[in-house]
């Protein structure tokens, strides 16, 4: 899982 | 983007706004913790760091706006501002925050999901969001009761993370992949600390009385 797409939460 | 991590996104732009308004409106502080708001601040400029590099969306670059600009907007008022800063109770704000910072950072630098610049930052800007509401809560058994408006704040900071929760829970059955387990226990976490809050609001609003925390 990339963490990055984590990212798109605020 | 789910009804819940909506809802959730709502519910926190209301708490900032209710807290902005309060402090704008009435040029006053009082029960309001400094110390919480610094903490948040520093939450909001470590999570969007990226605002400049990774764009995601024009929602979500406007929000991080709003969240950055008000919760500097607060923390100024209440150090700069000439009549607002007369109204905070320094000497009832005393929990010392650094202590949260540290702790947080060294756990940021031991647990990560990648051990990178932006990242530990951004994930102790996670563990800080979690913690950040003590020094407000605190204050609150302090002066014993509080006027609905910090309130209002709370549940709804409260309510926000609850509903980031759903959207973790949702999002993790709907999505293949997605698993986050350090933003989930920070937010669990965080969650739990306002559950005793929550538990006192509602007695207080089911008892139509005013809402006194225990000692």
């Amino acid at each position: 899982t990339k963490s990055s797409d984590s990212k798109d939460e605020l | 983007m789910n009804i819940f991590r909506l809802a959730g996104d709502m519910t926190h732009l209301a708490s900032v706004l209710v807290l902005l308004l309060k402090i704008h409106t009435i040029k006053s502080c009082a029960g309001v913790s400094l110390k919480t708001q610094e903490l948040y601040a520093i939450v909001f400029a470590t999570r969007y760091l990226d605002i400049l590099t990774s764009f995601v969306s024009i929602y979500n670059t406007l929000m991080k706006l709003i969240f950055l600009g008000s919760s500097f907007s607060i923390v100024w008022y209440m150090k700069y501002h000439k009549t607002v800063r007369r109204t905070y109770d320094r000497d009832q704000d005393t929990f010392r925050h650094w202590f949260l910072m540290l702790p947080c950072l060294l756990l940021a630098l031991l647990i990560h999901e990648k051990f990178t610049f932006f990242e530990v930052l951004w994930t102790f800007s996670l563990y800080l969001e979690a913690v950040a509401i003590l020094p407000q809560l605190v204050l609150l058994q302090r002066t014993r009761n509080i006027d609905n408006l910090t309130g209002q704040y709370i549940f709804l900071l409260g309510g926000y993370r609850g509903f980031y929760i759903l959207n973790w829970i949702y999002r993790y059955f709907t999505e293949p992949h997605y698993v986050h387990w350090i933003t989930w226990i920070a937010g669990l976490v965080q969650t739990l600390l306002y559950a005793d809050f929550f538990y006192y609001y509602f007695l207080s609003w089911k008892n139509n009385k005013k809402l006194q925390l225990p000692a």
